[in-house]
């Protein structure tokens, strides 16, 4: 990407561990396209020698040094044969790779727009990819038997973008499955939280052992103007890939162009929808349109250009395969004045321009919320990460839109799948410098460092956010971190109701629930605490953590406790002492909360004075 | 033919893999061999045999196979395949 990493003071030239090019990433994905600059193996060395993976190599793909595991998954039988290869044939997964692990790639841009150097979250690491998703999705079967491979095949991590179109408990979920057993193998598995918001709790992938990404904006806005015949400009939104060289053309709404042919009326053409537009009224014209689309219905009736008018979000974009601008609900009312009482009204549409954001970063109106629907006491999703306008690789199997013929290297496009790899990389690059820290304990540097974020731009709060905006720099030195192993899920689960039965399955120890485990899945030691209760109820609720001293070795941290109006936090003690490296101490957060019919949400920071070891505290009405 | 009769996609999870040298493949299709009529081959309805990081199957069944060998000795959970989506 050529922003986003920059956007979150991750820069170029920030410090890298001597074994980044031994960290191999697993990309569960549409596959890769291996020629594209981004994943360029020229300076890397021999692959890393804990690799047991395969590349299913073919006429048309082979491995390199940057891309050493390739293979692809598709139990059903219906796939032709020249197809099943990891190459990507739909871009996602090319876009995913080179966001979380491409190598330094300058001047990239989509038609100059975004222009920089792209670059992956730990460049010199190792790309492994694992093809479980088709043109026509990602089946279950796939998605197992890729897991199963990645981590016997040695991956450091795991990142998958992909998610349920409905919600499932942990184990009637493949990827809370597979994720349950790469945090069993030291593998963190980072997932996007969905594109399902900002409906409350339409998160599809919670499980606490997982990373659960959401996908917030970065400093930077496509601004695509519309100039009309009377010199008024008006500022819409896409990605405008087209310059018309400030040509006016003439201009005609679609409420004004009916295919009467076709049976169609001015109330079905002011949508512009496909079909519904005369040909010979339209072509080589600009049209207004009511409703916005993909611009299929303008292409297809020959127009040069078409201008949206939109009530919808206007939070991310997309390109078009004709130059179009998306105006909001005034600026196209006045717009489709001008149309509808001028002779012979023309008008321009120019290409986009990139412009500062200095509201970012929010969490985008698309990005599954919280609370999780499974475990309402534990938060998710954990942290946001860039998901918005990312410029990154792109597959050269596919155009640029679905109605268009240009092939792209480098693609801009929005979901939480664009957060996670950012969230991939960021803790790829941690354990670049910590190789023997658990998943748990990435998963918490990665929380605890996280920059604080507002509800003033997202009205969820931490059900969007969780715990904040990645800060992967800071990652790295996080100076405490909340761990967790094998043992601390199966007490979490003996919460979560699952029978000893199914629990001896799962883990090799010989531990069985109790009275203090059923129930308490709030004493999981995550670095997050939530309680849920009925509306209108005060609650008390008592936590138990346990903190690991990663920073300096003789330290004291002191809790710095942010309590609004409503929720009465103590901490028990208030001071940790630490007198070595990996000495872990107990201490104990009682929250009081009266609830009322929303949530409150306030933190515990463990400060010494250089790391401020920050976790989100949110009560809420479930 | 009733909608019970008809094959679909399961996954079988049954958790850790065994201990000692067992072939993991061989316990699934014999799973499979004892919920199965006898005139179906296992290895026509056997997707895949998860057994490098952990252990379970994939298999075409009917719901009542299904349902046999949700409640076996070995098995976590019995589920419908499902498709999903990219974010």
């Amino acid at each position: 990407t050529t922003r986003s990493w920059d956007f979150m003071g991750f820069n170029k030239k920030v410090k890298r561990s001597i074994i980044e090019s031994d960290i191999i990433v697993g990309m569960l994905d549409t596959g890769i396209w291996p020629e594209s600059q981004s994943f360029n193996d020229t300076g890397l060395g021999p692959i890393p020698k804990k690799w047991k993976g395969t590349c299913q190599s073919s006429a048309n793909f082979t491995c390199n040094r940057k891309i050493i595991g390739a293979k692809s998954y598709r139990a059903k039988g219906d796939i032709p044969s020249d197809y099943k290869s990891p190459r990507d044939y739909e871009g996602h997964g090319t876009h995913t790779s080179s966001t979380a692990a491409g190598g330094l790639v300058s001047k990239a841009s989509l038609y100059g727009i975004a222009k920089g150097t792209a670059r992956g979250g730990v460049p010199s690491s190792r790309i492994a990819v694992y093809k479980i998703c088709w043109g026509d999705g990602c089946y279950d079967e796939d998605i197992l038997a890729a897991f199963d491979d990645a981590i016997a095949d040695g991956v450091d991590i795991i990142s998958l973008s992909v998610g349920s179109f409905s919600q499932l408990e942990y184990f009637d979920d493949t990827i809370a499955i597979g994720a349950f057993h790469s945090m069993k193998n030291g593998v963190l598995t980072s997932n996007s939280a969905g594109n399902s918001g900002p409906i409350l709790s339409s998160i599809t992938n919670f499980s606490p052992w997982s990373l659960s990404v959401a996908a917030s904006t970065i400093d930077r806005k496509f601004i695509t103007k519309v100039k009309l015949g009377n010199g008024k400009i008006y500022e819409g939104t896409s990605i405008n890939t087209f310059d018309l060289k400030g040509k006016m053309y003439p201009f005609i709404a679609g409420a004004a162009a009916p295919s009467t042919s076709q049976g169609y009326t001015s109330e079905d053409s002011r949508f512009c929808g496909p079909g519904t537009l005369n040909e010979t009224l339209v072509k080589g014209k600009i049209v207004f349109c009511d409703y916005d689309s993909d611009g299929t219905g303008p292409a297809e009736a020959g127009a040069i250009g078409a201008v949206f008018q939109s009530g919808g979000y206007k939070d991310y974009v997309f390109p078009y395969s004709l130059p179009l601008s998306n105006l909001n609900l005034d600026d196209g009312r006045n717009v489709l004045n001008y149309v509808n009482t001028t002779e012979n009204p023309i008008a321009t549409i120019f290409k986009t321009n990139v412009e500062d954001d200095q509201f970012a970063p929010f969490v985008v109106s698309f990005s599954s919320r919280g609370p999780n629907p499974a475990t309402p006491d534990i938060l998710k999703p954990d942290v946001t990460a860039p998901g918005v306008d990312i410029l990154a690789a792109w597959s050269e199997a596919v155009p640029l839109t679905e109605d268009d013929t240009r092939i792209v290297p480098y693609n801009i496009i929005s979901g939480t799948s664009m957060s996670c790899p950012h969230a991939t990389g960021a803790a790829a690059y941690v354990k670049s410098f910590h190789p023997t820290w658990s998943p748990a304990a990435i998963k918490s540097a990665l929380m605890t460092t996280a920059f604080p974020m507002s509800s003033k731009n997202n009205l969820e709060a931490e059900f969007a956010y969780g715990a904040g905006h990645i800060n992967p720099a800071q990652a790295a030195q996080p100076g405490l971190v909340y761990d967790a192993g094998e043992i601390d899920y199966v007490k979490f689960l003996c919460g979560q109701g699952y029978t000893p039965k199914q629990l001896k399955l799962i883990t090799e120890s010989n531990f069985t629930c109790s009275e203090e485990t059923d129930g308490a899945v709030w004493d999981l030691n995550y670095p997050s605490f939530t309680l849920s209760a009925s509306p209108g109820n005060s609650i008390t609720r008592v936590f138990h953590r346990t903190v690991t001293n990663v920073g300096s070795p003789v330290s004291t941290y002191k809790a710095v406790v942010n309590a609004p109006p409503g929720l009465i936090i103590q901490v028990q003690p208030s001071v940790l002492s630490f007198k070595s490296l990996g000495q872990k101490l107990t201490f104990v957060v009682t929250v009081g909360a009266e609830i009322g019919n929303s949530m409150i949400s306030g933190s515990l920071i463990w400060d010494d004075g250089v790391h401020q070891v920050r976790s989100p505290i949110v009560a809420y009405a479930s | 033919h009733g909608s019970s009769d008809k094959r679909q996609v399961y996954i079988i999870y049954m958790g850790n893999l065994p201990k000692g040298k067992v072939s993991t493949t061989s316990l699934h299709t014999s799973m499979l061999h004892e919920v199965l009529p006898s005139s179906t081959v296992g290895s026509e309805v056997l997707l895949y045999s998860y057994h490098r990081s952990f252990n379970g199957f994939a298999a075409k069944l009917t719901e009542d196979e299904a349902a046999k060998l949700r409640e076996k000795d070995g098995v976590v959970s019995v589920f419908r395949s499902q498709k999903k989506q990219l974010h």
